[in-house]
């Protein structure tokens, strides 16, 4: 997945 | 994930605790505002809406998991339970945040990384988070006195995203093409607006005084 579209945090 | 982002977890997580104790030890909940509880509700379940869909760690589920559980729980507690109702401060939590849901929402639609239902409502998380703290910090000043518990809750649930800022600020020093631009300036805007609170509650610790915000 793209970087931005990753929502990695909380 | 870094000690940055860490430690505004854990500072996220120690000001649900606080609350959970507050509520719990006292069997009350004066001095707290249901709005931003609600709100706050609002916004992990916006927030989440990927919690079954992309698995990104145990660590990162059993976060979502429990701000999402602990949120509601204590809406629930100042609504339905038959002690804790009672000291709810209904004449004084007035802010009218349908305006703040309303807003938020319309800025999620004009500006959000992609254009799917899970962005939009991610953006409009985002966004309501940052002013999710407003009937708070009315109520506190409406209230007068603000008991330490329910001040240490207000301080923690200000400085876990002002972590965050660090946060994003190193991992856009160390990771190539890193932009969090919704979270960053919205980080931004929730945190300064915990400034006069900060001001005030280091104050009152300097003086070892009684926490009172100006009406």
């Amino acid at each position: 997945l793209n970087n931005i579209l990753y929502h990695d945090e909380l | 994930m870094n000690i940055f982002r860490l430690a505004g977890d854990m500072t996220h997580l120690l000001s649900i605790l606080v609350l959970l104790l507050k509520i719990y030890a006292t069997k009350s909940c004066s001095g707290i505002s249901r709005k931003t509880q609600e709100l706050y509700a609002i916004v992990f379940m916006a927030r989440y809406l990927d919690l079954f869909t992309d698995f990104i760690s145990v660590y990162n589920t059993f976060m979502k998991l429990i701000f999402i559980a602990s949120s509601l729980a204590i809406v629930w507690c100042m609504r339905f339970h038959p002690v804790v109702r009672r000291s709810y401060d209904r004449e004084l939590d007035t802010f009218r945040y349908f305006f703040l849901v309303g807003a938020s929402f319309a800025l999620a639609l004009v500006w959000h990384d992609k254009f799917t239902l899970q962005e939009v409502f991610w953006a409009f998380s985002i966004y309501l988070e940052a002013v999710a703290i407003l009937p708070q910090l009315v109520l506190l000043q409406r209230s007068g006195n603000v008991d330490n518990l329910t001040g240490q809750y207000v301080f923690f649930l200000g400085a876990y995203r002002a972590f965050y800022i660090l946060n994003w600020i190193y991992r856009y020093m160390t990771e190539p093409r890193f932009t969090r631009w919704i979270a960053g300036i919205s980080g931004v805007v929730q945190t300064a607006l915990y400034a006069d609170f900060f001001y005030y509650y280091f104050i009152s610790w300097k003086n070892n005084s009684k926490l009172k915000l100006p009406a």
